[in-house]
């Protein structure tokens, strides 16, 4: 079995996919086989960020017409995509045997792969939440903000309730200062561990960079557009805190 | 019956929240009584922008505990907020019978109000769909960015296939410059008519600015915590042509 990692967020906009992309290419260049999986069933973003056009995606394996093997995409040196599908309400909320059937088809893959890393819609919505429940390890993405910071909490605690394997990671993005990440990370972990008697594992953060949006705007992950900004170096530490601690082979 | 307008978006975290309340400021200065609903319903932020403490909220009108009007508060001059709750994944998506309720509730209030301004959660999903179903206008909000922009064309295709009253209304928000708004509107506008045939009628442009943050942080309007703003200038002129045009009465 492959280990499986969902982003997930609470607050819209915090993050996740650009988190998402760039921690596969950072474990990519680091020689892990990564899949990634456009876990935003309703709404793909991943093949814009990565810049490549799919032909088929997760509606086709839902309908029958595909395999998940057959929809795959390439994507940079060492991840594949499982692309999504854009502006298809009924994958927004998958009833209990389809996604069953998806969450099966991503357990028994036919082809190598040493970690499957999924990006989850925005929300607190039951398939977020099962998605969720699925992975082995959950990283909840937050701003410092104050909506973000209590949609974070706000799923942290719905996550525990239902039962989530392990402690939930924590990444604080759009950070002005390492010390105003800390502060966030800090707050978050208070309250978890006051209120729901859990150990957040905080694994680091990502500084405002502008260079995000130029990627973005390039369908490039900034891991390769502008491999020496801020944010590459962030994405890089994440990967290896990642793949040395809680996802370590 | 009270006109209803929605605010949606497709993708998370481009300003539907902060557009929603800084509308309803806005046209509370003009003396319009407005109703601001938290239609995000797990996911409650419009307390935290306006810095109100909400003892109840919807899910105990869902749960038929409390009216509508009992669970009301107070915002800014001419603005009253109907608040939704936090962290409760069964209110992501309610069934029709439920949603029923909440909408026929919203509109036989006993109360004065020229206006419903509802914010929707992000996303396709069937909840989106049918509240902004249930409205008399709705403005889909995006970035110049290929996700949002993406994610915003798809939203409108489903809100058109599947009935939507009225042609629905655009904000392009987070513009560096007012061509680019411009630039990215006039692209919706095109795929829109040429491949939906539908005419989306563009309401104007919020730039990039950093009040608005800082608003957040003081979890207070930017219309009244920094009257002088970019920002409230673009949310002004966006109440003046919303009144004018299709809301007014
Ligand atoms: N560290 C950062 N610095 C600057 N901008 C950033 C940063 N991280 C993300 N962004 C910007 O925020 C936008 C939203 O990011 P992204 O799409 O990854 O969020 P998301 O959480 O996946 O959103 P959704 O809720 O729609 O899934 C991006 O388009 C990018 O421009
Ligand atoms: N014009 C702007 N300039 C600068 N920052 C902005 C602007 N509009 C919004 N923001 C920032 O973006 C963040 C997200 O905005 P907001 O919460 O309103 O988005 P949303 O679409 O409601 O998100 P969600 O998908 O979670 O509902 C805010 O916290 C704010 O800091
Ligand atoms: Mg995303
Ligand atoms: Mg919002």
């Amino acid at each position: 079995r492959v280990p499986m990692l969902a982003v997930a967020s609470g607050k819209g906009g915090v993050g996740k996919s650009n988190l998402a992309v760039n921690l596969a290419v950072a474990l990519g260049h680091k020689g892990v086989r990564v899949l990634l999986v456009d876990a935003d069933l309703a709404q793909a973003n991943l093949d814009l960020l990565l810049g490549v056009h799919p032909r088929f995606d997760l509606q086709h394996v839902l309908s029958g017409q595909k395999t998940v093997e057959e929809i795959i995409v390439e994507g940079p040196p060492g991840v594949k995509l499982v692309p999504a599908c854009s502006g298809a309400p009924e994958l927004a909320e998958l009833d209990d045997y389809r996604r069953e059937v998806l969450l099966r088809a991503l357990g028994h893959l036919d082809m190598a792969a040493d970690l499957i890393l999924m990006d989850v819609a925005s929300g607190v919505s039951h398939q977020v939440i099962s998605l969720c429940r699925a992975a082995d390890r959950v990283v909840v993405v937050t701003t410092p903000e104050t909506p973000a910071f209590c949609d974070a909490y706000a799923l942290i605690k719905v996550l525990w309730q239902r039962g989530l394997q392990a402690a939930p990671h924590l990444v604080v993005n759009f950070a002005d200062t390492p010390e105003e990440a800390e502060e966030t990370a800090h707050r978050i972990r208070l309250v978890a561990r006051r209120f729901l008697k859990v150990d957040v594992d905080v694994w680091g953060h990502v500084p405002f960079d502008h260079s995000i949006p130029r990627a973005v705007r390039l369908q490039e992950p900034v891991m390769t557009a502008f491999p020496t900004s801020p944010a590459a170096a962030a994405y890089r530490a994440l990967a290896e805190r990642a793949w040395t601690g809680p996802l370590s082979p």
